[in-house]
């Protein structure tokens, strides 16, 4: 029954597409469910772009609030932050692309929108949201999903978010905390503006009998290249990167600090204000160096197995 | 034969062993206890 | 000037029927296709450069050929004619293949053998032709100069699946995975090779030996940290100077990296890969070792 979700059921997608029960529920998606091919596609994908961000489409169903990503394919578009709706230069091919896949028998429609975020993490930038709230006005059911592949080869597994925007002029209730992402200094305008528009789901992962089979003979694959990979080897720039901008983000606590300093006794609010920024770049700094020490203790273990026999 | 390969597996220790690469390994070592000790 | 080119064109087609092409080429390359008394189309133009250029291919004179090849070119990018186009482009691959330039001809050779339709006009492309024209791609990058260029087309081809039941096969794989060629191999992937394939260069070598000479010397800089001359030239099957001068050659030209201790006679090869990412490296090799042993238990049971 692993693989019963890789059947398509037409009018249980046509009946729901009608019902359109999330119109009256702007949280009503919650979850999202990524199967091991789209994931792998839109990873790959993604870091083939390297610093450029790359965007894509992704296929598949729902079932419930559950949105179910069943494929993914690469658009012909780079550079999605830095113009406004990217993917116009893609319409021709997606229409073809999913005309020839009707044709070839995939009855999955597209679901929602992939993009990469190389190095500052998973959220929507302004230029996001506006994307992903045109694409809820006309294709929903509608996702965003947003990689880091420079964090996903640093932290060893995939940097991936899955996101939803509420409407124009929509007061979400308390958020619950996400978990915590370093925002790059130069990005925190942008993702502090906008925050409050999108919300994040659950994602889990599926995998069919097939994909099982063929992973497990890549076992060994998986295997050699934890031992013969060096993270800090590998992620140098990238570390390199989230020094400076820590050493930036202390600049300009300092600076606030300074400027602040005219009445000696700060108000409690800037206090907690500053404690917070502070805390913030104290939780950076911590990050980064945990992932230099378990890249550090790996390359330790390295030596010891491989080095050290006499 | 798997003996054999055993051997040649076993002679193919120690992976790397020059000088170079205690040097490279030993800069890495400090640099990343200095970026630990940084962060202290 | 009419009478004049038909009189050619029958004469033109005796000859060829008598397999006397290069006489064949001439009678027809006395036709004045740039006369300003009778307008020629474009299409009737570039099939006469084209049919000119295969008559005197047919002889192997590059020259000649490359003289109407190099006409037709003006005209080949107008045209819609598609079997005239795949003629021209068959053409022109096999004037840079006599002319060694091989890596040049090796592209057009794999463009030619990616060709999806199987019938272009009247024309059948069979899979014979497509499996020749691989063929040929992977003799013209084999004897191409060694270095990073022809590194990248080898790796297309050693990845494109339809070489792996090619006859060559063996011996890309062996130069692909930069491996030592022995003499038996050598030999055998000669007697494939075309005339011009194994004419001599004016170091008494043929394009053939250099070649391998420069992959084996390639490999050998993968294997070894240093190496004297007297050993490398037993390795390689020459004298040790000219196995020096080789090498000398080939670091001049960025293609391999090293250097040359000419009183100790020895070579230094370099790898500019990063010591920690070598070690990565030999961590591969190992596990791969052990893997292949695990395996190796496992199908015996044990």
């Amino acid at each position: 029954n692993t693989d019963s979700i890789y059947h398509y059921d037409e009018s249980a997608q046509t009946k729901f597409q009608k019902e359109k029960q999330w119109t009256n529920d702007p949280h009503y998606f919650k979850r999202v469910k990524i199967s091991a091919l789209a994931l792998l596609k839109m990873v790959v994908h993604a870091r083939s772009g390297g610093n450029i961000e790359i965007m894509g489409l992704m296929q598949g169903k729902t079932d419930g609030d559950a949105i179910i990503v069943m494929d993914a394919f690469a658009l012909p578009v780079e550079g999605t932050e830095t113009r406004v709706n990217a993917q116009a230069d893609a319409y021709e091919y997606m229409v073809d692309y999913s005309q020839t896949n009707k044709q070839a028998g995939r009855l999955e429609n597209v679901v929602g929108w992939y993009h990469s975020h190389p190095g500052y993490g998973c959220w929507l930038s302004g230029i996001d949201v506006s994307t992903q709230m045109l694409n809820q006005q006309f294709q929903e059911p509608f996702l965003a999903v947003v990689i880091d592949p420079t964090r996903t080869v640093s932290a060893g597994k995939v940097e991936i978010g899955a996101f939803r925007t509420y409407p124009e002029g929509y007061k979400p209730p308390d958020e619950p905390v996400s978990e915590y992402q370093t925002i790059p200094l130069n990005k925190i305008e942008d993702f502090g503006v906008h925050c409050k528009q999108y919300y994040s789901l659950d994602i889990t992962y599926f995998k069919s009998s097939l994909d099982c089979r063929l992973l497990d003979l890549l076992w060994n694959k998986y295997w050699v290249n934890t031992l013969s990979s060096s993270p800090l080897l590998a992620n140098r720039d990238y570390v390199a990167g989230q020094i400076s901008d820590l050493a930036e983000k202390l600049e300009q606590a300092e600076n606030h600090l300074h400027t602040r300093l005219g009445p000696m006794v700060l108000p409690t609010q800037r206090k907690k204000e500053e404690d917070s920024q502070l805390a913030k770049i104290t939780r950076d700094s911590s990050k980064i160096t945990v992932e230099q020490v378990h890249g550090l203790m790996s390359q330790v273990i390295k030596d010891t197995l491989f080095n050290s026999v006499h | 034969s798997l003996v054999r390969q055993v051997s040649s597996l076993l002679r193919r220790l120690p992976a790397i062993e020059s000088e170079k690469f205690q040097d490279d390994f030993l800069m890495e070592y400090n640099d990343t206890l200095l970026v630990t000790y940084l962060a202290m | 000037e009419e009478q004049v080119l038909i009189i050619r064109e029958k004469l033109a087609e005796l000859y060829e029927s008598e397999e006397q092409w290069s006489r064949a080429a001439q009678m027809l390359s006395g036709i004045d296709l740039d006369s300003g008394i009778r307008m020629m189309d474009e299409a009737y133009k570039l099939s006469k450069c084209v049919q000119i250029a295969r008559l005197y291919l047919e002889d192997d004179d590059a020259v000649n050929a490359e003289a109407f090849i190099n006409k037709a070119s003006f005209l080949v990018s107008g045209s819609q004619h598609e079997v005239l186009n795949l003629q021209y482009k068959v053409c022109y691959a096999r004037i840079l293949d006599l002319k060694r330039k091989f890596l040049e001809a090796a592209l057009r050779y794999y463009d030619i053998s990616q060709i999806e339709q199987r019938q272009i006009g009247e024309e059948l492309i069979d899979e014979d032709a497509l499996e020749q024209a691989l063929t040929a791609a992977v003799t013209c990058t084999i004897l191409a100069a060694a270095g990073p260029q022809r590194s990248r087309v080898l790796a297309t081809l050693y990845k494109d699946e339809r070489c792996s039941k090619l006859k060559i096969y063996p011996i890309l794989q062996k130069v692909y995975l930069e491996r030592i060629l022995r003499k038996p191999e050598i030999d055998a992937f000669a007697e494939e090779l075309k005339a011009h394939q194994k004419a001599l260069l004016p170091d008494k070598f043929t394009v053939l030996d250099r070649a391998m000479i420069e992959h084996n010397l390639l490999s050998a800089s993968k294997l070894y940290t240093n190496i004297s001359f007297e050993e490398l030239g037993t390795l390689l099957g020459i004298a040790p100077e000219k196995a020096e001068k080789i090498a000398s050659r080939m670091i001049y030209e960025d293609r391999m990296r090293g250097s040359i201790d000419q009183v100790e006679a020895f070579i230094h090869f370099e790898d500019d890969t990063e010591e920690l990412q070598q070690w990565d490296e030999q961590i591969v090799g190992l596990c791969q070792a052990l893997n292949d042993v695990l395996d190796g238990m496992a199908k015996r049971g044990l």
